[in-house]
């Protein structure tokens, strides 16, 4: 069980969240 | 054989015994999403986070997220009382989680939040600590090491220099701060062993 974010379906809901964000960094 | 999810994250640790896991899962995922978009916006305001590498910033909010939101929720836990209130609202005492099967975990995250209380940190103070926390070199899968060790070093110092103006009788008070980045790891691994049983069972 190393990676509990993964298992927990954070790193969905911190990639999600991040986007919008690194999206208005890439324009 | 009721199931409890004895997680203040969660409204309520009593379970519904005619769901699944997997709906048990869902409906506890919905109640802790907000929590966490929260400690992404809040990494999002961090100066110098979004200068990181987006792998970077991933992997230390996957890695600090719990520790955050010990820190952000420590409110939850009121240690005069001995109780804890869910996101639901409602209050529920050590020995009625107990019975529910809380472990050595509940009794850690109380020592933890009394002292980080008594502390009578301010705000901003707060803010930057918990800064500081998501903010590890160390984390597993850091790809550029060097780039979270600098910006960890810089809010380092800031908290150091508010600490100091703010409490300059109490030079201790950043030593103890700090000393609470272990406590947080230790927090943070009984946690996963916690979820890991959840799981298989």
């Amino acid at each position: 069980f190393s990676d509990p974010a993964s298992n927990l379906g954070l790193e969905d809901i911190i990639r999600k969240a991040l986007m919008g964000n690194l999206e208005e960094r890439q324009e | 054989n009721r199931m409890h999810l004895v997680c203040p994250m969660n409204t309520s640790p009593h379970v519904d015994p005619h769901k699944s896991g997997h709906e048990v899962w869902e409906e506890f995922s919905h109640s802790f999403t907000p929590a966490v978009r929260e400690v992404v916006e809040f990494a999002k305001k961090i100066p110098g986070f979004r200068d990181l590498s987006q792998p970077d910033q991933v992997s230390l909010l996957k890695a600090g997220t719990f520790e955050v939101l010990v820190v952000r929720f420590a409110s939850l836990f009121d240690v005069k009382d001995r109780t804890i209130t869910f996101l639901g609202g409602k209050k529920y005492s050590v020995d009625t989680l107990r019975a529910m099967g809380a472990g050595d975990l509940l009794n850690s995250m109380f020592d933890f939040s009394e002292k980080l209380i008594n502390l009578g940190l301010s705000e901003e103070e707060m803010s930057l600590f918990t800064a500081v926390v998501l903010v590890s070199a160390d984390r597993s899968g850091i790809e550029n090491v060097n780039s979270v060790e600098a910006l960890q070093e810089t809010l380092i110092r800031a908290l150091r220099s508010l600490i100091t103006k703010n409490h300059p009788n109490e030079s201790a008070i950043f030593t103890k701060l700090l000393l609470k980045l272990p406590d947080l790891r230790s927090l943070n691994n009984m946690h996963s062993e916690q979820l890991l049983a959840f799981k298989v069972h």
